[in-house]
């Protein structure tokens, strides 16, 4: 269905002669001219008609025209003897065109005063598909759909129709194939088709993702022994893959499995309009982008370990008691990356660098000693002691601390070692001798 | 000192000089920060002296190389009861300094302890030092060596007696109280005498030597049947602790 323009031809309509139902005056000369819309005919009824009767209608009369064309003159009435009259047959219009045209003399008979015509238009669609072919041919090659008013084409399986909208050609079942898995296959297959063919096929899937042209076993395009050997001559299936070397392929051999690692493909199917090619069918899959192995962390563990990584695949790593994350020279909380859709690592991989605890806070009256250990790094340890005799760890014992993980100096308890030396009070280094008794 | 001997460096490290307007007293070294002596050492005109009048001089034992490194008072805390207007009342002596860099203890600078709560035995030997008045050919000098001499701690009674003797021949002659105790012998010749107020009475307690008493006040120096009189330090510990807590 479809909305007709508010201005333009009426579907329907009435036509009445002048003063109807009044009788007519004399010299008349009036013109109608109705129209429908394209597509349509008219089919012209008329309700009533009084027109003065004569042979051939020579006084009085209504003329219909169809492009011009006489399609009759009509006069009289129902219960004339004389005159023409339509009854009540119905006149039909070749187009949508109708062209009505009233006479009349100058004098009227004056025993009966004839009071002219009263008809009614409607549209009515033409069938076009059943028209007579012209020399052009029937309107479609194929199918032909009458509609209200127009006609459509349409063809049969395995065909499409033509920038003409009349015509069918073979259909290549081309286009962009963008689901992750899917089959496709040349036209006709697994006959040959009819005539010469030149199809394109895209499979264009989300980038991180890989095709896979699996070709089943039933291939066959057409190719040419040649000097340097069979060549793809005249048919030929070209491969065409992002940043490589394009692949013509034809023969008798299914090419078998075909890992494009790209994202995108183009398949160009062509036959010329000689030969026998049968064609080719294909399954294509897709499959994640694969990384390279991300590698080992000295000090470190990287999780989780796969043999094979894919696109959108994380990894962390951590690094062993007493190690850090590092990264340009950067200290990192934690880290991890992700397998990209381009199949790399979207950081590389950082490094385990071993803690330290800084220098051990200096004490007052005191000093550190390393006992074991390199720049005060994990595991170092060192022991604290004050400046004997004149002071004195607190607790009275010296204080060995050890480098942890957290960075801290830890005592063999776990303790932040925080030492304080104390005064010693009360003992000089030389006594009052007193030797005399 | 009466009676006793030169003192060999680094044998009483926590002997310090106090010199407060010229006059000499004593003190020792108790803490990084404070020095303990007696009040009526700093207390001048019944106020405690200014803290840029006091000197305190520690490490040697000759006065003449003492001199040349004196350290300042931050502040100076005299006990609350102490109460001296007339110099007959001597209960309560005792004042502490606190200075205004820490020492850094060393042969030389050493604390002496302080005293756990009644350790006075008569008859415990003590070593009572300063830089007062000596006696040399039976003439009172005023000496330039730090000088100690051992001395018992006498009986509480036998002190007091020997005070009361005293108040019968003289006047003003300050009253033996509870936070007194004596050092000395009954025959006389060993004392501590003027200059050496504010000067530790040590005690030993297996070779580790704690502040019995200061040195305060008494009647003559070194005569027969007199003693020196000393701020029984045990009865101040509490107070000691606090002020040092508090500043």
């Amino acid at each position: 269905c479809w909305t007709l323009p508010d201005s333009g031809p009426l579907m329907h309509g009435e036509v009445q002669s002048p003063g109807y139902p009044q009788p007519y005056p004399p010299n008349l000369q009036e013109q109608w001219d109705l129209s429908v819309p394209e597509g349509y005919r008219i089919r012209l009824t008329f309700t009533h008609m009084d027109i003065e009767a004569s042979a051939g209608c020579v006084y009085d009369s209504l003329t219909v025209l169809n492009n011009g064309k006489v399609l009759g003159k009509f006069c009289g009435s129902d219960n004339s003897a004389d005159g023409h009259h339509p009854g009540n047959h119905p006149i039909l219009s070749s187009g949508n065109r109708l062209t009505l045209i009233f006479q009349t003399d100058n004098n009227n008979p004056e025993r009966h005063q004839n009071v002219g015509f009263s008809a009614h238009y409607q549209a009515i669609d033409i069938d076009e598909c059943s028209a007579p072919e012209d020399a052009s041919g029937p309107l479609c090659t194929q199918i032909c759909l009458n509609t209200l008013g127009s006609y459509i084409c349409s063809c049969r399986h395995g065909y499409e129709l033509r920038s003409d909208q009349r015509s069918c050609v073979l259909s290549c079942g081309g286009g962009i194939f963008d689901e992750p898995e899917g089959f496709l296959f040349s036209p006709g297959y697994p006959n040959a088709p009819p005539y010469a063919v030149s199809c394109q096929y895209f499979i264009s899937v989300e980038p991180g993702f890989t095709v896979s042209l699996n070709f089943s076993d039933n291939f066959h395009i057409e190719s040419v022994d040649t000097q340097q050997g069979p060549s793809c001559l005249h048919h030929w299936l070209q491969v065409s893959i992002p940043d490589r070397d394009h692949i013509k392929l034809c023969g008798a051999k299914s090419p078998g499995l075909l890992v494009t690692n790209s994202n995108t493909v183009k398949l160009e199917y062509y036959t010329d309009d000689q030969g026998l090619s049968n064609g080719w069918s294909l399954d294509y899959t897709t499959q994640r982008m694969q990384c390279p192995f991300p590698g080992n962390v000295a000090k470190g563990r990287v999780t989780p370990m796969l043999t094979e990584y894919f696109y959108r695949d994380y990894i962390h790593v951590r690094c062993a008691q007493g190690y850090k994350l590092m990264m340009d020279g950067q200290e990192l909380e934690s880290f991890s990356t992700m397998c990209q859709s381009n199949g790399q690592w979207h950081l590389r991989l950082p490094e385990c660098h071993i803690i330290d605890c800084g220098e051990p806070e200096p004490l007052l009256n005191g000093g550190v000693t390393f006992l074991s250990g390199f720049q005060n790094q994990y595991r170092s340890v060192i022991q604290y002691h004050c400046n004997e005799p004149f002071y004195s760890l607190l607790g009275g014992m010296n204080v060995s601390s050890t480098c942890e993980s957290d960075r801290k100096w830890r005592s063999n308890h776990g303790d932040v070692v925080s030492p304080t030396c104390l005064p010693v009070c009360g003992r000089p280094t030389q006594h009052l001798s007193a030797y005399q008794r | 000192i009466i009676g006793g001997n030169i003192a060999p460096e680094n044998t009483i490290p926590w002997q310090v000089l106090v010199s407060v307007n010229g006059g000499r007293g004593g003190g020792m070294v108790i803490a990084d920060r404070w020095i303990m002596t007696a009040a009526h050492v700093v207390v001048q005109e019944g106020n405690s002296a200014s803290n840029d009048t006091i000197r305190i001089y520690m490490g040697l034992t000759d006065v003449r190389t003492l001199t040349m490194s004196p350290v300042y008072a931050a502040s100076v805390h005299i006990h609350p009861e102490y109460n001296n207007p007339r110099f007959i009342e001597y209960n309560n002596d005792i004042a502490l300094i606190r200075l205004h860099d820490p020492i850094t203890f060393r042969a030389s600078v050493m604390p002496i302890c302080l005293p756990a709560q009644d350790t006075y035995v008569t008859g415990m030997m003590g070593v009572v030092s300063g830089f007062g008045i000596t006696e040399i050919d039976k003439r009172r000098i005023l000496t330039n060596k730090l000088k100690y001499v051992h001395l018992p701690v006498v009986d509480q009674e036998t002190c007091s007696k020997s005070v009361d003797l005293y108040k019968q021949g003289r006047s003003n002659v300050p009253n033996l109280t509870n936070n007194m105790f004596c050092a000395g012998v009954p025959e006389g010749g060993k004392d501590s005498c003027q200059g050496d107020s504010g000067s530790p009475y040590a005690l030993s307690d297996n070779g580790q030597f704690r502040a019995a008493g200061i040195v305060s006040w008494g009647v003559d120096c070194g005569k027969q049947g007199t003693y020196g009189v000393y701020t029984k330090v045990a009865n101040y510990v509490d107070w000691i602790e606090k002020t040092m807590q508090e500043n």
